[in-house]
């Protein structure tokens, strides 16, 4: 199952190594630029329906891109310095003062969107929802369990068919 | 199968997006250094044992870092400015001037690996071995049918069993 692997690779590639460095990051920045994050967690957004856009802002216009978060470099697997950064996003409600956090896809949604595209992929389009589920729920488990992720995290479903056109799901759900 | 999903994400998460853009890095390269590569293929390596250290130079003191190319950035799935950069290895011979080019292993395989010392993950030690293969099989595959990455790249399937203590093996299957 394809999402089942996605999951540990998205758990042993990325989030097992930067989920743990993510408070250290958001103290540099506070250094930096005397800003507190509403919360130091790792907003991960998971669409049901596998779209994950380059840019929130085209899902929301209550989600704004803020700045960066200092990067991260690694040795990885014979590439030198490779980069992992964060993206801070200021996500506004009219009742309430506006919220940051560090937010993201999760990216490894792109593949299974775009193996459903791929006739040669043996990925259907129907499949794809069964997979992001199945994405979702292997990743929970592993995250849950995981002793360097746990309570640092958000894992944050989006389901379109409940969004219904409301221009401001996506900021709602962040807020929650 | 593992395998085939991390194939597949490799390609679509990964190759499809550097490949094509690889030339052009190697040229601003040139421009920027007077240096010429070998060759502007990227190298891909895949030990059959899944072993992908960070450093090439802890497996064959003949192959060392030289420099990064210049690197890439693309906003991804809501993460401004991801950064994508290759290294520049130089590949030692007593007989050859050295052979400049861009190698790194393929990072799915440090998946492929972890998930094998897991044991929630489902998969086994001996699973293993047959799963790279089955990557390199899946992999070959779907680079052979891309339009974006045909002769762009070269697959350097790495047998530890043949290499058995030759400490210039890797070096050896760069250059061929
Ligand atoms: N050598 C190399 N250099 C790169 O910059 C790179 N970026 C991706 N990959 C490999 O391509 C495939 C597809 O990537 P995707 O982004 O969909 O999934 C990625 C992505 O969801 C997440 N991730 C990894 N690095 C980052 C990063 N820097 N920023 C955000 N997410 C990341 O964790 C997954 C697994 O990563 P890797 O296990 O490093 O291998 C990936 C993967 O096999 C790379 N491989």
């Amino acid at each position: 199952n394809v999402a089942h692997g996605l999951a540990w690779s998205f758990y042993i590639g990325y989030l097992k190594l930067v989920i743990p460095a993510l408070e250290e990051q958001v103290r540099k920045h506070y250094n930096q630029t005397g800003e507190n994050l509403h919360s130091s967690r790792l907003h991960i957004l998971l669409p049901l329906s596998a779209v994950a856009p380059a840019k929130m802002e085209e899902e929301d216009h209550n989600v704004r891109f803020h700045q960066n978060l200092p990067e991260m470099q690694l040795d990885r697997a014979g590439v030198r310095g490779r980069v992992y950064k964060h993206s801070i996003y200021k996500i506004t409600d009219h009742k309430q003062e506006p919220y940051y956090c560090v937010v993201e896809y999760a990216t490894p949604l792109l593949t299974l969107y775009q193996m459903s595209q791929d006739r040669t992929a043996g990925f259907s389009k129907q499949d794809r929802r069964q997979q992001v589920l199945l994405f979702y729920r292997t990743l929970s488990h592993i995250l849950e369990c995981s002793l360097e992720c746990r309570n640092r995290y958000r894992l944050i479903l989006l389901d379109d068919q409940r969004a219904d056109g409301d221009p401001h799901y996506l900021s709602t759900e962040i807020i929650k």
